[in-house]
């Protein structure tokens, strides 16, 4: 399902080049659930970007459900990234000046819902991660963990095949990210392909595969069942 | 040296009132290090924003190095920040137009630091957090641990007595996280009071203390060596 080849990322800042990417060669079945972990800079959110089709690699190629992702346009990325995608960033991105129930319906009605759908299903899936009680609250407003807890939410209004999350319970207590995974996990076993950034080996043994990372290379890679 | 008694914070949302703290009374002696612990929406930023004098409470008494901070007018709080406290956010805060090592200087300068002495202590603390390869980035051309160690940076540089830390090691890879934890307790064994919010048993266990909260109330403090 998921195929990249030789892919490089490189950034020019004056006469340096940052690799963030060197040369990765990486293919993930449908349905599979990896943990990706490594160093802090080894490029994990660089491939995660570059596999949720919000950035394109400087070399290399990329093949998503077939599709050769370089010959797509930026409109062609968006409708993929629209209907098959739930990206949860490190950093959130939530729009502050757009409430939580609002944050999570946007995606929705992007696809074309009509208002009620959306309220219905974004409220769903706030349900989902214990959030009813702040619906009306605005980003800042909220803590760093229900702020995450949103961008989870919107990652999975629009019911994605493909979810890629970068620390998606870096900033959740114990029993809170726990909560997390076990949604992830039955999202998985529904037959949902999960590619997670974490620093942390209690979460990444939710997943059935890992791979570490380190100064834009695979180190390594560890299958499982 | 910090004191706080019947501490309280409410936000007014229409109707509703949310008690982000609910009743806090605690004291830390100079020199201590405590770990603070409790589930997503808990109160710990809270906490840890008015004991940073960066908040003011709804209600209750704040006693810092003899000082009541209720009768402080916001320039002299300002002054306490800026000599006195370094204060770690849970999201950075980083200036985004501000390349890293200005970001850690800026506050060198308003303390009346030269330009040469300034940028001196800068690339000290960056040289401490491994960061000494990318001073001219720009907090976007930075990976998410990264921007965290450059906030760690940008909080030691004006050696402050009082350290208060939200989520310090949440988006670093376990190595690294240790590094920052070894970083934090050389500097509580010179004699600084270490406030840190933490969710990973860990990290948590670098600090002398732990105390863990729940619904913007203390439910357990655990003392130890
Ligand atoms: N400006 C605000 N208006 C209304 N409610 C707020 C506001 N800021 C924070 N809150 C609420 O106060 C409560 C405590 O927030 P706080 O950020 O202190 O939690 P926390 O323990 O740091 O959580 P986390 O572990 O998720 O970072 C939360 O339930 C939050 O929704
Ligand atoms: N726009 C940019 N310009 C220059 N360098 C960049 C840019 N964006 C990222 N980098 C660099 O690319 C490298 C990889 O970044 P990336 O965000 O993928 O790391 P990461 O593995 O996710 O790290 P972390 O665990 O800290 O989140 C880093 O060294 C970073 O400094
Ligand atoms: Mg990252
Ligand atoms: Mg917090």
């Amino acid at each position: 399902i998921v195929q990249i080849t030789d892919v490089t990322k490189h950034y020019r800042m004056g006469s340096e080049v940052v690799r963030a990417l060197d040369g990765i060669t990486l293919s993930f079945e449908q349905g599979s659930f990896w943990a990706i972990m490594g160093p802090s800079g080894s490029g994990k959110s660089t491939l995660l970007n570059i596999l949720g089709c919000l950035d394109r690699p400087t070399s290399g190629k990329y093949i998503l459900a077939s599709k050769d992702v370089a010959q797509l346009d930026d409109d062609e990325l968006s409708d993929i990234r629209l209907k098959h995608i739930g990206f949860i960033f490190q950093s959130f991105n939530l729009i502050p000046q757009l409430t939580v129930r609002q944050n999570v319906e946007l995606p929705l009605f992007y696809l074309g819902n009509d208002e009620q759908t959306s309220a219905e299903k974004a409220r769903k899936t706030l349900d989902l991660v214990e959030l009813s009680d702040r619906l009306d609250h605005k980003p800042t407003e909220l803590s760093g963990g229900q702020q995450q807890r949103v961008a989870i939410a919107r990652s999975l209004a629009n019911d994605p095949d493909f979810i890629l999350a970068d620390e998606p319970t870096g900033n959740l207590d114990t029993a809170t990210g726990q909560q997390i995974m076990d949604l992830l996990g039955a999202l998985n076993r529904q037959g949902k392909t999960i590619l997670m950034v974490t620093h942390e080996k209690e979460i990444a043994e939710h997943a059935g595969h890992s791979l570490h990372m380190r100064d834009g290379k695979i180190e390594s890679i560890r299958g499982g069942t």
